[in-house]
């Protein structure tokens, strides 16, 4: 199993368009977001559909930080010190940020966190 | 992830990306999957970004991400970011913020910032070098007319290098993974080599969307922590994203 080792290569592949087969797994959906709303109105019609799948992602890093973290510490840092850095991004981020919490009833630290993961991760 | 701006013969500008994301973030031992990306996948929208019921830009997007990592500003430039580690990462940009040190900015909302506003590639390439960041990063840039397209490595403060598409040199394309271009990638995450491979086997006279999709399914291109492929085409403003999944045998990243 030698050469299934990472990273396991292939033949330059062809014929892949229009999208099918295993490695195709559903067309992405399309939405608008109306940049003359206000900030904390853009996101809801995307929030009010993605409402599960969103609680659900955050849910699985809340596990992975109680992993980290037994005694849940981590998290309640998240939830109680992450909202006041929500004051501090720009606008209309901020506002942005406001408004997905509020449709998706996730708490806003860990929509914060979640907006800005790229920082967090790129060590 | 991996990107890439091509120009075929006849002048046309094509980018596309793979979005990975969620390595070492809990690895599914049953299903052989990382378990934050088969999370995030659900998560994918193309969203079109409307002012005066007019597209300003378009993107593909996570639901409750407000930043952008792939977009269009149809007709003038296509920008898509790849994630750039370095020990003098995001994280210390965000002690400073806390601290009161605030003149970076926070990268996604950059990329966003650039796509809402900026109104040519070379504004954006403006933009995307000389601004002060929070954490290092790739930018990929794709423009409207022949030879633009680059990649503009960047650290939290400066603008490394800016890699463009250089007819007298032969390059075609610009193809930027998650390593610095003039580095060797390290060997097991070496998608560049293959990636380029295949943008070789295609030629230029054959490259299109449709082609770059090939070569954006090859594993290990495609790789498990793959969530979404986007195609792009400045000139027609076409935007077109799917979702991925990598079955094995496949590079776990």
């Amino acid at each position: 199993s030698a050469h299934l080792a990472p990273p396991f290569t292939e033949e330059c592949r062809t014929g892949m368009y229009p999208p099918k087969g295993p490695t195709f797994k559903g067309a992405v959906t399309w939405y608008t977001v109306d940049l003359n709303l206000p900030p904390s109105k853009r996101w809801a019609a995307v929030i009010s559909d993605k409402k599960a799948e969103l609680v659900a992602m955050i849910q699985v890093i809340r596990d992975l930080a109680n992993a980290f973290v037994p005694s849940g510490k981590l998290i309640d840092i998240v939830d109680k010190d992450l909202p006041l850095l929500v004051d501090t991004l720009p606008y209309p981020f901020n506002e942005e940020i406001r408004g997905i919490a509020a449709v998706s009833g996730v708490p806003l630290g860990e929509v914060v966190l979640f907006n800005i993961f790229y920082e967090v991760f790129t060590v | 992830c991996t990107s890439v701006v091509a120009e075929d013969s006849k002048g046309s500008l094509f980018h596309a990306r793979n979005l990975d994301f969620g390595l070492f973030m809990g690895w599914d031992v049953k299903n052989k999957t990382w378990i934050v990306t088969e999370k995030l996948r659900p998560l994918v929208v193309n969203v079109d970004f409307r002012r005066n019921n007019q597209t300003v830009f378009k993107s593909t997007n996570f639901a409750g991400y407000v930043g952008m990592l792939t977009g269009i500003r149809p007709h003038v430039f296509t920008l898509t970011m790849n994630e750039r580690f370095s020990l003098d990462g995001g994280y210390i940009g965000i002690l400073e913020w806390i601290l009161g040190q605030r003149d970076g900015m926070w990268m996604s909302f950059l990329t966003r910032s650039v796509l809402e506003n900026a109104t040519s590639y070379e504004e954006a390439k403006k933009l995307l070098s000389q601004t002060k960041l929070l954490a290092p990063a790739y930018f990929i840039l794709g423009g409207n007319q022949t030879g633009q397209g680059c990649v503009i490595t960047r650290s939290r403060t400066l603008s490394l290098d800016i890699w463009e598409l250089d007819h007298s040199l032969g390059r075609w394309y610009v193809l930027e993974t998650n390593y610095d271009h003039w580095k060797e990638p390290l060997f097991v995450d070496d998608r560049r080599t293959p990636a380029m491979k295949c943008m070789n086997q295609t030629t230029q006279a054959n490259i299109s969307p449709k082609t770059l999709y090939d070569v954006l399914s090859t594993k290990p291109v495609l790789n498990k922590l793959t969530t979404y492929t986007t195609l792009m085409d400045v000139s027609t403003g076409l935007l077109e994203a799917y979702l991925r999944d990598c079955p094995d045998p496949c590079s776990p990243w």
